[in-house]
């Protein structure tokens, strides 16, 4: 196969031809740097705070945000469930048309529901575990998937998941 | 929630979601 | 000839694999997909794609809840252009956000990038059409989520996705032995090139006017030295010496890090068959055709590829 790397375009010898040819007129310019840091991935966000102060740090952030959540039972006060106003929703339905429903005719919930988890990792290591909890709609009428087949049951979105959360993340990273 | 330490005042955020029988691993970028 | 009626039989083969496959099918079994918020800095996004090794990326706009269009080489051309006929703003890059770019656009009077999308369910014989169509040289699968009905950023379909599908799915392709030379796909008339030495914002210029994504560099004699790829803007910008103008292509091509994979030639006799195959195994961004002498003939993009695989000649 006539199928060939051009040799002069590999960045190395590139650079050796400029700097041999005298075409040089600006020396100060390094190549980028090829050697990526890799993204390191961590579950929800850790803390070494103390427990409490851990979830009173989210309560307030929760209501700076203007999300509300259920009241927490009394054998299970590390788990928070939220329930949060997507504006995104909103503006779908204003662009779609005014009662908040889609040319369809669809209802778009527009409650989206999160469960924030604190769990002990070890001794003064806690992980706070954010979860999606489904959607709901600010008038009450029941979310129920339109019909269509089994095999399409999970197209779905997590964006306005993972913009709430960033929402909820900067927070409390200001608020700390 | 999947998320990344915070660079450049950019948060990174994640969560792996099945579409139809394939996974993505969706990643949002934002400013913090 | 009966490699005429080979090579005929073989693109009727491989354009019903085209219409009866769908993007989805061409999507691994687990993937990633990065999104960038539209309030994120230009420069913040640079990064992000720099740090991932990405060239493109879609946008989600939070406030509507919806996508937003792909954030491509050509928005950080037009921001380098604005910069250019507006030096006093220069300081206005370090501000501007992902959402003002359709502004920067009409600014420079760039003609704006459609965002056309496709349902992942649609054949890849129509992904090819719209790609083919499309400025940007790639689409956007958009869903919507059963329950919100709002839009879902599946994946984004490039030409080397689909190309590379093609030669790793359709053994017709080993049949695909015409010289591309009889093929009338490669252009060679048209072709615009420049030297080490033409200051790197002409060769910016004409990747812009020509909506090309390269321009080649050839010598005094017209061999094909280097070439100048829409997608080295990104590490123009990255190291901010997009406002030293005077700068040579040559030395802007000193940004390039060492994992570029190098410039793919070859020649007129080349079989569409060989060129799929190297498709398959590297990645290949277009490939430049050069006479015995290293003088270059022609450039065969992978659209001109794709275009002949769906159309012919």
């Amino acid at each position: 196969s006539g199928v060939a790397i051009l040799p002069t375009s590999l960045p190395q010898l590139h650079r050796a031809n400029m700097l041999s040819s005298g075409l040089l007129q600006n020396s100060n310019i390094h190549p980028l740097v090829s050697k990526k840091s890799k993204t390191k991935w961590h579950f929800g966000i850790r803390s070494r705070s103390y427990p409490l102060d851990v979830m009173g740090e989210i309560y307030i952030a929760l209501k700076n945000l203007g999300a509300e959540w259920a009241k927490p039972s009394e054998e299970d006060l590390w788990t928070i469930r939220v329930r949060w106003k997507y504006s995104g929703s909103n503006q779908i339905a204003n662009n779609e048309a005014n009662n908040s429903q889609n040319q369809n005719n669809e209802k778009i919930p527009d409650l989206l529901k999160i469960v924030i988890q604190l769990f002990q990792i070890e001794t003064n290591n806690y992980l706070v575990d954010f979860k999606f909890d489904g959607w709901e709609d600010s008038s009450g009428a029941p979310v129920t998937p339109s019909d269509i087949t089994s095999d399409e049951i999970s197209a779905f979105s997590a964006y306005p998941f993972l913009h709430l959360t960033t929402r909820l993340i900067m927070e409390l990273a200001v608020n700390s | 929630l999947a998320t990344s330490s915070i660079k450049h005042n950019t948060l990174c955020v994640a969560s792996i979601v099945r579409y139809k029988r394939k996974y993505v691993t969706q990643i949002l970028y934002a400013p913090l | 000839s009966s490699v005429d009626v080979e090579q005929e039989l073989a693109l009727n083969a491989i354009r019903q694999v085209l219409k009866s496959k769908t993007s989805y099918d061409v999507l691994p079994v687990s993937f990633r997909l990065i999104v960038l918020d539209t309030s994120l800095l230009v420069k913040k996004a640079l990064n992000v794609l720099l740090q991932n090794s990405i060239v493109s990326a879609p946008l989600w706009d939070a406030t509507t809840s919806r996508f937003a269009g792909l954030l491509t080489s050509d928005d950080f051309i037009n921001v380098i252009q604005y910069c250019f006929s507006n030096p006093d703003k220069f300081d206005l890059v370090e501000k501007l956000q992902l959402n003002r770019l359709r502004d920067i656009e009409r600014a420079i009077g760039a003609k704006p990038l459609e965002t056309t999308s496709i349902h992942p369910s649609s054949s890849l014989y129509e992904a090819c059409t719209v790609m083919l169509r499309s400025k940007s040289r790639r689409v956007p699968l958009i869903d919507k989520d059963e329950e919100t009905h709002r839009e879902i950023v599946v994946s984004v379909l490039t030409q080397y996705r689909l190309l590379k599908f093609i030669a790793l799915n359709c053994r017709e392709t080993h049949f695909l032995k015409k010289p591309i030379s009889e093929l009338n796909i490669i252009s060679n008339s048209t072709v615009r090139s420049c030297s080490m030495t033409t200051p790197v914002i002409d060769v910016i210029q004409l990747l812009s006017e020509g909506n090309i994504s390269s321009v080649p560099i050839v010598n005094e004699n017209g061999v094909l030295v280097n070439v100048y790829e829409a997608v080295d803007v990104l590490g123009l910008i990255k190291g901010g010496i997009y406002n030293d103008l005077s700068l040579s292509v040559g030395e802007a091509l000193m940004r390039r890090s060492d994992d570029f994979e190098g410039v793919y030639t070859c020649t007129e006799n080349e079989k569409l068959s060989t060129l799929l195959d190297t498709i398959r195994k590297s990645s290949v961004h277009r490939f430049f055709v050069v006479n015995e002498s290293g003088q270059l003939v022609g450039v065969l993009s992978l659209g001109d590829l794709l275009r002949y695989i769906l159309v012919g000649s």
